[in-house]
């Protein structure tokens, strides 16, 4: 799994 | 987006302005810990090191670069136009135990072994401690200014606000991230005891004096 993590909260 | 993280993210603001505010009013950086504000300076470029080649949402773009062009600013001004107000004979916490600490951490605990996500967990760990050398100058100091303590408050309800947060997206969205959330508890945990001297003394109109 190559998707990379969504890191949205500041 | 809910409340509870636009509360945390306003507050995280708010302390800021305060900070600037207190140090540019005051022509004074006395009772800030420079060390803490290098350690935010370090948090913010790691957490957001892909803030031009990831695009998330205007109102995150935005807020990144915020937080860390006012981190860099408020070191930059505590260096060179206030430097001769500083207390380093009281800001004499060892960082570097932190910066280890948080290396460490960063290499048991991660999403992936990345460089990006890498440095993400290490500025998670970092920042859950970044406090550390401010609580412990105000700890030798025995009191402080109240507009040092707001901003310490609303730096703490930042990042208390993040676990209502954390509850409702892992209800709501479905959306739960280890990591942030063990190391937000932690942090929120580090200012517990600063909360409750904060409620007993400033809240009733004191100066604020560690018993």
């Amino acid at each position: 799994d190559e998707k990379t993590i969504d890191h949205d909260e500041l | 987006m809910n409340l509870f993280r636009l509360g945390g993210d306003l507050a995280h603001l708010v302390s800021i302005f305060i900070l600037l505010q207190k140090i540019t009013a005051n022509k004074s950086a006395a009772g800030i810990s420079i060390k803490t504000q290098i350690l935010y300076s370090i948090v913010y470029v790691t957490r957001y090191i892909d803030v031009f080649t990831k695009w998330i949402s205007l109102y995150t773009f935005v807020m990144k670069l915020i937080f860390i062009a006012s981190s860099f600013y408020t070191v930059w001004l505590m260096h060179n136009t206030y430097k001769s107000t500083q207390n380093p004979q009281i800001d004499t916490f060892k960082i570097r135990y932190l910066i280890g600490g948080s290396i460490i951490m960063a290499a048991i605990f991660n999403h992936k072994l990345t460089f990006n996500e890498l440095v993400w967990s290490f500025s998670i760990w970092l920042e859950s401690v970044a406090i550390l050398p401010q609580l412990f100058m105000l700890q030798r100091t025995g009191e402080a200014e109240n507009i040092t303590v707001h901003y310490i408050f609303a730096l703490g309800i930042y990042r208390a606000l993040y676990i209502p947060n954390w509850v409702y997206r892992w209800i709501f969205d479905q959306y739960f991230d280890y990591i942030a959330t063990v190391a937000g508890i932690i942090q929120t945990l580090i200012y517990s005891d600063f909360f409750y001297v904060y409620y007993q003394r400033v809240m009733k109109g004191k100066k604020f004096e560690l018993p």
